[in-house]
């Protein structure tokens, strides 16, 4: 564990926390993007099989389960919850999530997972898991289309959730010099190609709201994407 | 002993 790596968990978490907060206050899914949330679900979902196979720290085991519950809730708060419910705006949260997100990722993660002979000797169930992880990797870089696209609509952005999506891409800018950092001060450190590539297009992504963010807190006033 | 790299991460 290094300082980069604890700052970029805590981004996220902080994020999952703001966004939870958010609905709970406000009782409002104005501008919340339900697909983001399931895309983000299916992420944890596919990549922490390993809680059954693998012990790495007790810090990692919580935040994976942790992870895991408050992205469902946020899902059930947004799906089901009322009057939570009422307030989501279904037209409007309109990417094609299953054609452009996950059908590709899946794609993509076969094709890695052959062309790198990544888990070749490996038993049926681990090829599977590393496949698993593979697609979730590519999958966490995309998953927040739907929101970006959904803030595009609206243009005017609310505070809370401006916040939320701030601290989501510093998280993965924070997980970039966790790796620098890992490569040059751990001995046989195993670099998996596929997640730096994926955490720089993830953090590309954001770019664009990062600078209209960053002017906004600057004038102190309201943020609004331009048209 | 060898780093599982960033599969060790979240």
């Amino acid at each position: 564990m290094n300082v980069f790596r604890l700052c970029g968990d805590m981004s996220h978490v902080f994020s999952i926390v703001v966004l939870l907060l958010r609905l709970r206050v406000a009782k409002n899914a104005s501008g919340i993007s339900l697909r983001t949330h399931e895309l983000f679900l299916l992420v944890f979902l596919t990549r922490y099989t390993d809680l059954f196979t693998t012990y790495y720290s007790l810090y990692n085991s919580c935040m994976k389960i942790a992870y895991i519950l408050s992205t469902a809730s946020i899902v059930y708060m947004i799906r089901l919850s009322d009057p939570i419910c009422t307030t989501y705006d279904k037209a409007q949260d309109t990417f094609r999530h299953w054609a452009f997100a996950v059908g590709p990722c899946a794609v993509l993660a076969t094709l890695t997972h052959f062309i790198s002979g990544e888990g070749s000797g490996y038993s049926l169930f681990v090829n599977i898991q590393e496949l698993l992880w593979t697609f979730s990797i590519y999958l966490e870089s995309i998953a927040i289309l739907p929101q970006l696209i959904l803030l595009q609509r609206y243009r005017e952005v609310e505070n809370l959730t401006g916040n939320y999506i701030f601290f989501m891409g510093s998280y993965r800018a924070l997980y970039i010099l966790n790796w620098i950092y890992r490569t040059y001060y751990e001995p046989g450190y195993r670099h998996h190609y596929v997640a730096y590539f994926c955490g720089v297009l993830q953090t590309l992504l954001y770019a664009d709201f990062f600078y209209y963010y960053m002017q906004s807190k600057r004038r102190g006033g309201r943020f609004s994407l331009p048209t | 002993k060898e780093s599982s790299g960033s599969k060790d991460e979240l």
